[in-house]
């Protein structure tokens, strides 16, 4: 990594930004979407808080022009340079332009713009280039589908260098788990062990009721040191001893607890592009299928064929008689699927399609 | 031995990569003086700024315009310089 001469950087680390021209190529939620999240890289890196501010005066002004367009480095035309930005400052300072005869995208047809987007804002905060190929902050652009898009190690230290770690926030505290208002974000088995997530945290217990006092408690980095996020939804595959956990678009494949773990996109699984999160999913080895909750809808995924089954998706309350219409977490025990929707668990037979027993959700955390 | 002509770049190569290095790592335009004396300088500030470039991007530092040199150059990126400037 590298940085400008005298290291400028912002003083105040509550920055504001506009979006002062959008480009034609994208929908404006798409746009804001980008930038939000490529924003959220660097805040969750370190100890920043960016604020859109749609009226004054903001420190980063973003627009999209072409050709000749106010400062003294005017674009190309299609392709060459795709975008560039100052280093932070008063005026022009921390300003990003993009060039509007690019082609500008969230997918892979044109340039991706979050990819972009998350390489000029680390300029406007004081990073220069860096000769690590695999930092947001290479000056060439990389083609990659966005699930790859994240800081590397290299992008982390020369942010860290500039404004420090992340302060640990409120919300990576450990959720107070006998809160009555308690709900999980996802739940999975794993050996013999039934796994709940919530936030950036997780609790293991064994299936056999009589020890569920033993409860282990930790950060899910201790155990998924590759997932930075928290956990949408998880579920495993016994007869294959893997788990697959899902964040966001990105879903990991982990094989063993406290080792690396590779990812993918959750829209090879047959998404369409509108899915941006699974809520819940779990895994019928008796029918070989893997069953997704989206929303008010679930979709079946044959995992031998590796495709989902036709027909879905389809209204979870059509089909789950007595489970709410959301659910935000599923794991499979013996013969029951158990669902989890607000603060309440669902006992599920799923051979004889109907509900057994319902018990509120961190009962099964001993409250 | 007479230089294989499929190995000097071509003029528009040579063209695009003074515009890369004036961009991004500060190759002074043109400047002005004797013919001789113009080109035996500017050809030896050039090599220098392949140089550079070559070695920010890992390459062969061998000074001249080579195919992979000339790849790297043409790769769409970041509007902003690799040196101080």
């Amino acid at each position: 990594f590298s940085f400008y001469p005298e290291k400028p950087k912002w003083k105040n680390h509550t920055i504001t930004y506009m979006i002062a021209k959008y480009t034609p190529d994208m929908k404006r939620e798409d746009v804001e979407k980008s930038f939000r999240s490529a924003l959220k890289m660097w805040s969750d890196a370190a100890p920043l808080r960016f604020i859109k501010d749609n009226h004054g005066k903001a420190d980063i002004l973003i627009s999209f022009a072409r050709r000749t367009h106010g400062d003294f480095f005017s674009f190309d035309g299609p392709g060459g340079v795709l975008a560039h930005a100052f280093q932070p400052g008063e005026g022009m300072g921390g300003d990003v332009h993009f060039d509007e005869d690019e082609t500008w995208t969230t997918g892979k047809k044109g340039y991706n713009l979050f990819s972009v987007a998350a390489h000029e804002l680390g300029h406007s905060l004081g990073l220069s280039h860096s000769r690590d190929p695999s930092a947001i902050m290479y000056p060439n652009y990389k083609s990659q589908s966005s699930t790859q898009y994240s800081l590397s190690k290299d992008d982390v230290l020369g942010i860290q260098t500039l404004y420090g770690k992340p302060t640990i926030k409120v919300e990576t505290a450990a959720p107070k788990k006998c809160d009555p208002n308690f709900s999980f974000d996802a739940a999975v088995l794993i050996g013999n062990e039934i796994v709940f997530f919530k936030n950036r945290y997780m609790w293991m217990r064994t299936t056999q009721t009589t020890y569920w006092n033993r409860l282990r408690e930790s950060h899910s980095s201790t155990y998924l040191p590759s997932i930075s996020s928290h956990v949408d939804a998880a579920y495993d595959i016994p007869a294959k001893g893997v788990v697959y956990i899902f964040t966001g678009h990105k879903y990991w494949v982990v094989q063993q607890l406290k080792t690396k773990s590779h990812a993918g996109s959750i829209h090879e699984y047959g998404f369409s592009s509108s899915v941006r999160q699974v809520d819940a999913a779990v895994h019928v080895s008796e029918y070989g299928k893997t069953v997704f909750f989206v929303g008010e809808f679930y979709y079946r995924y044959d995992e031998r064929r590796r495709r989902m089954d036709p027909g879905f998706p389809r209204l979870i309350q059509t089909d789950w008689p007595g489970i709410p219409r959301k659910v935000n977490a599923a794991f499979k025990l013996d013969g029951n699927i158990f669902l989890f929707g607000g603060t309440k668990s669902y006992q599920y037979d799923f051979r004889q399609n109907r509900m057994v027993k319902i018990i509120s959700a961190n009962s099964w955390l001993g409250c | 031995l007479p230089i294989d002509q499929d190995l000097l770049p071509k003029p528009e190569d040579v063209e695009l990569a003074e515009g890369y290095l004036r961009r991004f790592y500060n190759l002074n335009p043109r400047s002005r003086g004797k013919m001789l004396e113009r080109r035996i300088r500017s050809t030896s500030a050039m090599e220098e700024k392949i140089r550079e470039m070559q070695n920010f991007f890992g390459l062969r530092e061998t000074g001249r315009l080579d195919s992979h040199t000339l790849d790297v150059m043409k790769e769409p990126r970041c509007g902003v310089p690799d040196v101080e400037s």
